[in-house]
């Protein structure tokens, strides 16, 4: 993330927003909590690759600016994968 | 495309929806309308059918909600999650929500409330979230640049049809319900010679065919007609009809059987009908009419019955004084008692028994002599 400024409470909220995302609608299993901030984030690799296959982008693994805004978009509300 | 896991789906042809509550974004009829058009959507390429229900539980519930409304599936507020659905199923299962956090809008200024509801009843009739981009059942909401272009994708078409199948592509295979109706009573064939109609009527750019049970619906831009049980559309409404004839201005098609008629605004039939039709002016001695056409342009109605016919001003609300007339003295060629009568690119169409009459109102006089069905393509 670009550091331009000190974050606003919604920045921190948008930490958490990814893996929130792959939580619901990609079924990343909550026990992968706080995983961004760790190292070893196999699982959420996964996920973001398997988000990023479904939504068409290219398949990376990494959070890139592409895959955020794809992220950001409005959608609806029933999951993509699982059930 | 994807169905849902253990590919949940509707057992049977015909659904009920029901419109729970209304945004304030939108007038109730933009919602209503954006509902019907989205349940066209489906129709059109499959089997299903729907008719709407004003109280009581429908398959599928429509509603509008924000953050926390019962489901234990909350909406976020502005942006984000626009709306969800459940598959196939009794209860909750097939419901459709909107978050009401969001701008509804008819047009792509704000959340189109047709493109949303078009997928989340994709969702209501068994179809998962499907990784083509181009597909309606793709997540992600993208606002067409122009509406009026929106085509389902094949993705979404092999999607429903592989749950429903096509729609009926012959005239001689209705959608009829499963269980055979005690009254059953033969099917008219499209292309019979001797075919002849109970009435005829537009509807929002289509034409209906009317006969016995049954109506022929014929989209302009499809070639082949779509034969449908009248039940399928309106539950309530009776067969063998007299006359019907679409009020473009009103949006309303009028449906008239012995001394009653209805009153029809897509497939709902308006509360407080039917009514009788001397509430229009007509004389008391008449109990029926043949047919009824209203002229678009000149906003006049004329209603027929054996060799006369009345003439009711749409502006004024009221029947015209110096009526009856005789039909011959004012449509000459128009003779022997008139079926059904359709107006179409500003000529009236007069059907009597098996033939057909194109009768030009500027210049006086029968242009054309077709057979009934010549409509049908046969």
């Amino acid at each position: 993330y670009p550091l331009n400024g000190a974050a606003k409470e919604e920045d921190l909220d948008d930490l958490d927003f990814p893996q929130r995302y792959l939580e619901y609608y990609y079924n990343l299993g909550k026990d992968t909590k706080q995983v961004y901030r760790s190292k070893d984030n196999g699982p959420v690799i996964k996920k973001t690759q398997e988000m990023q296959k479904f939504l068409g982008l290219e398949v990376t693994g990494k959070l890139d600016l592409d895959t955020l805004e794809m992220m950001r978009k409005p959608r609806c509300g029933v999951p993509d994968v699982g059930q | 495309f994807h169905d849902f896991l253990g590919t949940p789906k509707w057992r049977k042809n015909h659904l009920t929806y029901r419109i729970v509550n209304y945004t304030q974004d939108l007038p109730r009829e933009a919602v209503d309308s954006a509902i019907e058009k989205a349940l066209r959507v489906w129709e059109e390429v499959s089997t299903l059918t729907f008719s709407r229900m004003h109280e009581g539980e429908a398959d599928i519930m429509i509603s509008f909600a924000v953050r926390e409304h019962g489901d234990f599936y909350p909406f976020d507020g502005p942006g984000k999650s626009l709306a969800h659905a459940y598959p196939p199923g009794p209860g909750f299962y097939g419901d459709v929500h909107f978050d009401d956090d969001e701008k509804w809008t008819e047009d792509t200024s704000g959340t189109n409330l047709f493109l949303v509801a078009a997928h989340e009843l994709g969702h209501s009739l068994g179809l998962f979230h499907s990784d083509d981009p181009e597909a309606l059942m793709y997540p992600l909401y993208s606002s067409f640049r122009d509406l009026t272009q929106f085509r389902l994708s094949q993705d979404d078409v092999d999607g429903i049809q592989s749950l429903y199948g096509p729609p009926p592509t012959s005239p001689d295979t209705p959608v009829v319900p499963t269980e055979s109706s005690p009254l059953e009573s033969k099917i008219p064939a499209a292309c019979d010679p001797a075919l002849s109609f109970d009435a005829v009527s537009t509807l929002r750019g289509e034409i209906l065919f009317f006969k016995d049970r049954y109506l022929w619906r014929k989209l302009h831009w499809k070639p082949q007609p779509e034969f449908h049980l009248i039940s399928t559309f309106w539950p309530s409404l009776p067969s063998d009809l007299d006359a019907a004839y679409e009020v473009i201005s009103k949006d309303t098609v009028f449906i008239f059987k012995g001394n009653k008629f209805w009153a029809l605004r897509g497939s709902e039939v308006q509360a407080g009908y039917p009514k009788s039709i001397h509430t229009l002016g007509l004389p008391p001695a008449i109990q029926k009419i043949d047919a009824a056409v209203s002229d678009k342009e000149k906003k006049k109605t004329y209603f027929f019955t054996g060799d006369k016919y009345w003439r009711f001003d749409e502006k004024r609300q009221s029947m015209e004084q110096g009526f009856p007339r005789l039909i011959a003295d004012d449509f000459p060629g128009v003779d022997g008692k008139v079926d059904a009568v359709v107006q179409s690119f500003g000529f009236f169409y007069f059907f009597s028994g098996s033939t057909q009459l194109e009768f030009d109102p500027n210049a006086r006089m029968v242009t054309h002599i077709f057979k009934s069905n010549s409509w049908l393509l046969c």
